[in-house]
């Protein structure tokens, strides 16, 4: 455990926390894309199956039931107790079209050919384009809530962050995973076109609104 | 790379 592995997980708790509570002060997920809560809940479903096999710290076991939990707490917000206020016109992004070849490359490209090996490596893979649904929706839109813009920043981050986590550990534990890496990279790059628009105009108060 | 199974992030 380092300062980065630390705050990244912060950042990423800080992001599911901000969304359930977005969603549940005002009643609605107005802005929210479904689509891209179910792909996290399927993410964290298939990546912590291993909670049943292997017992890492009470740290790791808590922040996973607590990550499992809240993803599918959001996921219920949206398309049960708040369905009525979900867009879903707007959230019209094709899932299968990340689903299907993410599943084929986690087939192809694994650590090892393992039923639980393959589904964490399904999950890393899906991870990585689980916010393009709601970065689609966005772009769509053309605007999205402030607050929404903080969930996305704080997802980003924690993504920045394990970048570095990963460099600490390579230097000072001579770990690498390369996978977990290739995706990281990946998601990361996916969030720099949003990181542009978070510095240059919600930092600076002004609503989140792309040019027609 | 390393084959690893247990993977300790989250």
């Amino acid at each position: 455990m380092n300062v980065f592995r630390l705050t990244g997980d912060l950042s990423h708790l800080a992001a599911i926390i901000i969304l359930l509570l977005k969603i549940w002060k005002s009643r609605s997920c107005a802005g929210i894309s479904g689509k891209s809560q179910i792909l996290f809940a399927i993410v964290f479903t298939t990546r912590y199956l291993d909670l049943l096999t292997s017992f890492i710290s009470l740290y790791n076991t808590s922040m996973k039931l607590i990550y499992v939990g809240c993803a599918y707490a959001t996921v219920y917000l949206i398309y049960v107790k708040f369905r009525a206020t979900y867009d879903g016109n707007h959230d019209s992004f094709r899932v299968e079209f990340l689903i299907v070849p993410v599943g084929g490359l986690a087939v192809l490209i694994n650590h090892s050919f393992a039923p639980l090996e393959i589904l964490w490596t399904f999950s890393i893979y899906l991870e990585s384009v689980a916010i393009l649904p709601q970065l689609f929706m966005i772009s769509k839109t053309g605007e999205a809530e402030t607050i929404t813009t903080h969930y996305l920043f704080c997802l980003g981050l924690y993504r920045a962050l394990y970048l570095f986590n990963w460099v600490w550990r390579f230097y000072f534990e001579g770990f690498f995973d390369m996978i977990a890496i290739v995706a990281g990279l990946v998601q990361t790059v996916l969030y720099c076109d949003f990181f542009y628009l978070y510095v240059t105009k919600v930092l600076k108060g002004k609503k989140l609104s792309l040019p027609a | 790379w390393q084959r690893r199974t247990l993977h300790d992030e989250l």
